[in-house]
């Protein structure tokens, strides 16, 4: 190997680690580093220029592309949108167990509410102990209906029910909540499918825990071939959660990151601002 | 989890007819790859597979062809790391026992500690719980109807907003009705959360309970090891409980949460139900990963 080869290799090696310590996924991190790889093909190394500059410049770019989706998602706008042709904007909160899709949830109804939509909440989540008693108690807070049935009732049913409702009383959004779920259990994913296949929704939202290594990315590359994830939310990303799993999970989709979580009550929820995580990351 | 990336590494050095210099530095690069993608710490995977290079460049050549030589190394290695199996919890007949479950939100508690009230219940003890996370709504409610199917009491008090006080005096109420072991679930933290973290040791020192676990969603990547560096900083940390290891999490996570507090892992949890439960077995565990 050539002298600029080598120091190639090193820097590329260093940057790899440098991206799996900010919970960047092991593939994601390959994937990145090739694409570095590739973009330097054929191009002369000068003997001054810095290997290791040369490497981040060009990092810079590889992850404002993965950040960059195909389509951006204006939510408030998409709503009104379909509020103008008098049908309700339907959201699925997707993910695995424990991630923050209830809280996440509770803090968009919030934010809607604040921007002057009117909402109804669907208690999807028919499984877990005391699980529509926590959604009730959040869309109480935010003043917000909810619709829900039984424990052990069928999920996809609520979300109808909810959406019979928003179209009878003409609101805005419907927001519907759903039991975390494992990607390796086949049944959860196709009652995932089934929950999706009901409503129709407009937004299917992956919320995923920034504190999540690898898994992120299994996390992302399942739904998204299951149910197709049309947009993201980073949660806890309070916790010194590097975000690494944000290029993980945008790479895999090719998706929007609409919003981070940083904390647990209603107004812990910002946008994705991509210009100040990049240089986060890359300090 | 952790085990099926290693099982391609063993594979590679069963496949070899002998190990010399380079055949090593290849299967460390493996080792490496494998342990990073299981979410092991990055600099703990260094720390490992450099003590394991050095004991096999070291060891006499002919010794060291041996492939299972290597093999024995990563187990020793791996076996270090997590700790030899934890005795178990000393339970004192006839005096109060308390166990308290902490850990990042979302990480398993609450179920976890269903699960634990039913593992004492099968052992022939008294068991009650209790709730002191006053914050998340639905909380002493998910408790309840956990505990309720298999017949165990759950003390809480939705009007006392105070954790520590909740937590003392329902303790005292449970100990008072003659339970042997009492779980006490806690509202979920992290460690930049400096009042919580702070509420947290106070609860410890308020029930001097027999053991604080912590519980570890399997999920938990490269922050593992600075989150629970700062658990076992808060409290007197006893042992972990890792969680969803039903799923495609690796479970690497628990191996810098070892590293980094000293304690070992009581048990895993492998699903939701109160029954998806078993006793970590280190030696077990590292055996099956090494195949
Ligand atoms: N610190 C912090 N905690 C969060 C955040 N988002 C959610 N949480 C907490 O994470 C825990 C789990 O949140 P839930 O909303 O119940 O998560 P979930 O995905 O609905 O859980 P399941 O329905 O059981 O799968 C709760 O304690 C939330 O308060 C966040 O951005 N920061
Ligand atoms: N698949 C699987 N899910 C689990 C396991 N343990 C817990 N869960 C699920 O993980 C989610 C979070 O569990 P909780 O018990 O609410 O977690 P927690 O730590 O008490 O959460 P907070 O109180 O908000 O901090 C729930 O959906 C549980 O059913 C497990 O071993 N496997
Ligand atoms: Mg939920
Ligand atoms: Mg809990």
């Amino acid at each position: 190997k050539t002298l600029t080869e080598k120091k190639m290799d090193e820097a590329i090696n260093d940057l790899k680690l440098l991206l799996v310590s900010n919970d960047v996924a092991m593939d994601t991190a390959d994937e990145i580093c090739n694409k570095i790889i590739d973009s330097f093909k054929g191009e002369q190394i000068g003997r001054l220029t810095s290997t290791k500059k040369m490497v981040f410049d060009t990092l810079k770019d590889v992850i404002t592309g993965i950040l960059t989706p195909e389509n951006e998602v204006d939510l408030l706008d998409e709503i009104k949108k379909k509020s103008k042709k008098n049908e309700p904007y339907v959201i699925v909160f997707i993910g695995v167990n424990g991630t923050g899709k209830t809280t996440t949830m509770a803090k968009i109804a919030y934010f809607l509410k604040k921007n002057g939509f009117s909402i109804v909440a669907a208690a999807s989540d028919t499984f877990r102990a005391a699980a529509i008693e926590q959604l009730s108690y959040h869309m109480n807070n935010v003043g917000i209906r909810v619709i829900k049935h039984s424990y052990k009732s069928d999920p996809a049913s609520v979300a109808y029910d909810a959406i019979e409702h928003a179209k009878a009383k003409n609101i805005d959004v419907v927001l519907i909540d759903s039991a975390g779920r494992q990607v390796s259990d086949k049944n959860l994913m196709i009652e995932i499918q089934k929950i999706c296949r009901i409503a129709q929704p407009d937004l299917k939202i992956l919320i995923a825990d920034s504190l999540a290594g690898n898994d992120a990315l299994y996390q992302a590359r399942e739904f998204d071939k299951h149910v197709g994830i049309d947009a993201n939310i980073l949660t806890k990303l309070d916790a010194d959660a590097r975000g690494g799993a944000a290029l993980s999970i945008s790479f895999e989709t090719k998706k929007p990151l609409l919003f981070i979580g940083v904390g647990q009550n209603y107004e812990d929820l910002i946008p994705f601002d991509r210009d100040f995580f990049i240089s986060s990351i890359l300090d | 989890k952790l085990g099926r990336s290693l099982d391609n590494t063993i594979r590679k050095i069963r496949r070899l007819p002998q190990v010399d210099k380079d055949a090593i530095n290849a299967l460390i690069q493996d080792l490496q790859r494998a342990l990073l993608s299981a979410d092991v710490k990055v600099e703990l995977v260094f720390e490992m597979t450099e003590n394991i290079k050095k004991e096999a460049m070291n060891t006499k050549l002919q010794k060291a062809r041996r492939k299972d030589f290597i093999i024995k190394l990563i187990h020793d290695e791996l076996i270090k790391i997590l700790g030899g199996k934890p005795a178990p919890i000393r339970i004192k007949p006839g005096k109060k026992n308390v166990i308290l479950l902490v850990g990042i939100q979302g990480s398993g508690k609450t179920t976890t500690v269903a699960k634990l009230a039913k593992y004492y219940l099968a052992k022939g003890f008294k068991v009650a719980t209790v709730t002191s996370d006053t914050w998340r709504p639905g909380a002493y409610e998910q408790l309840v109807q956990l505990t309720e199917k298999i017949g165990v009491r759950c003390f809480g008090n939705l009007n006392e907003k105070n954790s520590i006080k909740i937590a003392v005096k329902e303790t005292k109420k449970a100990i008072l009705e003659a339970f042997d072991i009492i779980i006490v679930d806690t509202a979920g933290r992290h460690k930049e959360e400096k009042e919580l973290m702070e509420e947290m040791t106070k609860i410890e020192q308020s029930l001097k309970p027999n053991e604080v676990i912590l519980v570890i969603d399997g999920t938990l990547g490269q922050q593992a090891y600075s989150q629970a560096e700062e658990f076992a900083k808060a409290t007197n940390l006893g042992s972990i409980i890792i969680t969803k290891l039903d799923g495609t999490a690796k479970g690497g996570g628990a191996l810098s949460a070892c590293a980094a507090t000293g304690v070992g892992i009581r048990f895993i949890g492998i699903g939701e139900k109160i029954d998806e439960f078993e006793e970590f077995e280190p030696i077990k565990f590292v055996g099956t990963l090494l195949g």
